[in-house]
């Protein structure tokens, strides 16, 4: 039997929405510690990772382990049609053929029921080691948000390139071409708004726009992203909730 | 020009 209590809807509906435009059929894997679920997408470009710890819900049972296969579409569908202030309890049984979303406004005692019809999906679960990266950043959501928006206008690709104090994003397309240079800084009256690098190795990284637009998606889920870069893996793109993560490794392009 | 790699071949199958 699963029981996962989210305090508030509005919480797993933009954990959804982070990823749901660049994978469509996951498993969800419940287990006693919590949900965790994988999926590439279809060009085999992107991995998303994703992690929902049990302290991340305000109640959260799960006594044996249920494999959940969502269609995203269908989910937020469902996700919409909850307030998001509601709390959202999702139930499953054991060997479950549905899913049921229980949305419950505590003020009004107003309680929406849903049931989500489950797929039998097949997926490979990828077994994710720590990779050695040579560059390590740490920025403002919001602002990776921004110069991947800006620049993506002008070319399919973006190249990141680190050197010992500067990151350097950057774009050369058709109509022109553009960088964002960025320096380590810190802020004291809003942490988060600090950028940290690390820098082992400099970096010269070529990314497709494309995947990075869908990445930058999870910024609703935290006001700051880990970015890891290195020569020989993928990139690996962060974002942290209260407990667990939603984790992004895009492949980077390569010289023909 | 860059050509775009895929994802597998970094991570085993488990």
């Amino acid at each position: 039997m699963l029981e996962a209590k989210f305090e508030e809807a509005s919480f797993f509906k933009r954990i959804i929405d982070g990823f749901k435009d660049c994978v469509q059929l996951v498993n969800f894997q419940c287990k006693d510690d919590g949900i965790i679920a994988q999926a590439v997408d279809d060009s085999r470009v992107l991995l998303v990772s994703l992690e929902i710890g049990s302290e991340s819900f305000q109640t959260y049972r799960c006594d044996h382990p249920i494999t959940l296969g969502i269609d995203l579409n269908s989910l937020s569908k469902i996700l919409r049609c909850g307030n998001n202030t509601d709390t959202l309890t999702l139930i499953a049984d054991d060997t479950p053929d549905s899913v049921l979303l229980l949305f419950e406004d505590t003020k009004r005692e107003r309680i929406a029921e849903y049931s989500l019809k489950l797929m039998d999906i097949d997926a490979d679960f990828l077994k994710i080691e720590e990779l050695a990266y040579e560059s390590t950043l740490m920025m403002p959501s919001a602002e990776f948000a921004k110069n991947v928006r800006d620049l993506s206008q002008l070319s399919d690709s973006l190249t990141f390139t680190i050197t010992k104090e500067t990151i350097k994003f950057q774009a050369d397309g058709d109509i022109g071409s553009g960088s964002v240079i960025l320096k380590p800084y810190v802020n004291m009256d809003d942490p988060d708004q600090s950028i940290k690098l690390e820098m082992e190795q400099p970096v010269d990284l070529t990314f497709g726009s494309k995947y990075l637009l869908d990445i930058v998606k999870g910024s609703a889920l935290s006001n700051k992203v880990g970015i890891r870069l290195s020569s020989e893996a993928p990139a690996l793109f962060q974002f942290d909730l209260s407990s667990g993560f939603l984790q992004f490794f895009l492949a980077p392009k390569f010289n023909d | 020009k860059k050509k775009q790699r895929s994802i597998e071949g970094f991570f085993k199958k488990s």
